[in-house]
């Protein structure tokens, strides 16, 4: 079955939708075949790749819930990447989650071990919290990758996060582990970001990703026009460092 | 007793916690008592006030399941600036206030309903979400500041926050009204923000705060200081604009 990769980070703002749709159209310009599972309320992630939230289609909520087939996905304007989009009815999600009884932590992973995919990664993009839902999906993936925006205060909450991911892999008896932490908004010319570069280099070593994502405000421009930066600006610095991150992200995948 | 000020946005990353210290802090010089309660488990607040998370001091969460007496809060090194701050034990409040029954919506209003506090405002801190801990702040203050990052995706979940806070006005019988939604991050040189400022003055109108805040490095640096950015950088672009903030806040709390 394809590997699931969880785009995880409870600190928020720190580019985990942005990542997630643009590695998700990255890895088809490899060539790869990826489904993108938007399970944040907010549906950034549906609307940056300029999908409707309201249209009939089956969204996220229905494939956690076991609605809609699990071949039910909406097709993205870009060849090999398709969608479970996100829309309101998550918001009830977690309190659903919660009526479930015992197996309410493993709901999306029963639901995805039961879906004969046709691709070569499913990628989710996480709401930033650590509820029942973000458990969820913690347990029904392989790895994480989290973003982390170059900034003090997203420093802060990482032991917490490193130290969540242990503990379900030891209660939950699961195979998940950290495929990397991504350094995002990163602005090489303030003494800020080049310190936190070097303390994350020093606790992390070799899970911090070598590939950094710079701030440029066409990253922050594209979801408003629907596009990922691939089509938005295709040779630019934003498209060029995702491009890298894709395939550190395949070496890293291969390796493990 | 004093106004209760929540300062709230599910979309992560857009300033929530940086207004809610610099907000804190600036109404102190102002010559007001201010009480901060950091709710949210990452601790932002907590930290970006040099407080130490760890303390033996009573956490918000002793303050929200009556584990504390309601004057048991951390004076900050800023007179005038108290805190309740936060720690791990928030990560379980959300499980532990479903487990409450009837009333476990309005657990934080009856806790502040019942202290005697001797300040002038009460500020919230909210975690990134609008789950059962939201909304208990929500139920429990009298006014909503909502910060909004001058980004596309920032947009976005606004209404459906708007919506969800009428809904909580109506079915939970509060007298709770949105003080303004505050610009951070503005860049006025980028076509995006200026674009994002007209958006929503056209669509919200008066609830557009008149202060902008500008994005500036000195403001993601001072949490690792520990300080406000009015003692981190006293007459930046960064504090007088949280010092317009606050005249602005004043005003608007003297016509409510
Ligand atoms: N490298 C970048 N350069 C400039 N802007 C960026 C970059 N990455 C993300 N952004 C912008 O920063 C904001 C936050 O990013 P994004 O929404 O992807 O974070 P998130 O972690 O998904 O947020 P949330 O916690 O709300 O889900 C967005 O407006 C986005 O467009
Ligand atoms: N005006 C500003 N200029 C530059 N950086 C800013 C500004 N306001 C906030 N920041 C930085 O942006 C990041 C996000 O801000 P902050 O943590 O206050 O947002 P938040 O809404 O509280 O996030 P969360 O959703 O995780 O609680 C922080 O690293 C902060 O230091
Ligand atoms: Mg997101
Ligand atoms: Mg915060």
């Amino acid at each position: 079955r394809p590997p699931r990769i969880a785009i995880i980070n409870q600190k928020g703002g720190v580019g985990k939708t942005t990542t997630a749709v643009n590695l998700a159209h990255g890895l088809t310009i490899q060539g790869k075949r990826v489904l993108l599972l938007d399970l944040d309320a907010q549906g950034n992630a549906t609307t940056a790749l300029g999908i409707e939230k309201y249209t009939t289609n089956a969204s996220t909520h229905d494939f956690l819930f076991a609605n809609a087939d699990a071949t039910a996905f909406t097709k993205s304007r870009y060849e090999g990447l398709d969608v479970y989009p996100a829309n309101v009815a998550l918001i009830r999600a977690e309190l659903e989650l919660l009526k479930l009884g015992d197996d309410r932590d493993r709901q999306l992973k029963q639901r995805l071990d039961k879906a004969n995919l046709p691709h070569d990664f499913v990628i989710i993009d996480a709401p930033p919290s650590l509820g029942i839902l973000t458990l969820n999906i913690l347990i029904a993936c392989d790895y994480v990758l989290v973003p982390v925006q170059c900034e003090y205060l997203a420093l802060e909450g990482l032991t917490m996060l490193i130290e969540t991911i242990d503990e379900i892999r030891n209660t939950h008896e699961v195979d998940l582990s950290i495929l990397g932490c991504l350094l995002t908004m990163v602005d090489l010319r303030t003494n800020l970001s080049q310190q936190i570069i070097k303390d994350m280099r020093t606790h992390l070593g070799e899970l911090v990703m070598k590939t950094l994502i710079p701030r440029t405000v066409r990253l922050s421009e594209c979801p408003s026009h629907g596009k990922t930066i691939f089509e938005y600006e295709r040779w630019g610095p934003g498209a060029r460092a995702y491009e890298a991150l894709c395939k550190e992200f395949l070496e890293r995948i291969e390796a493990a």
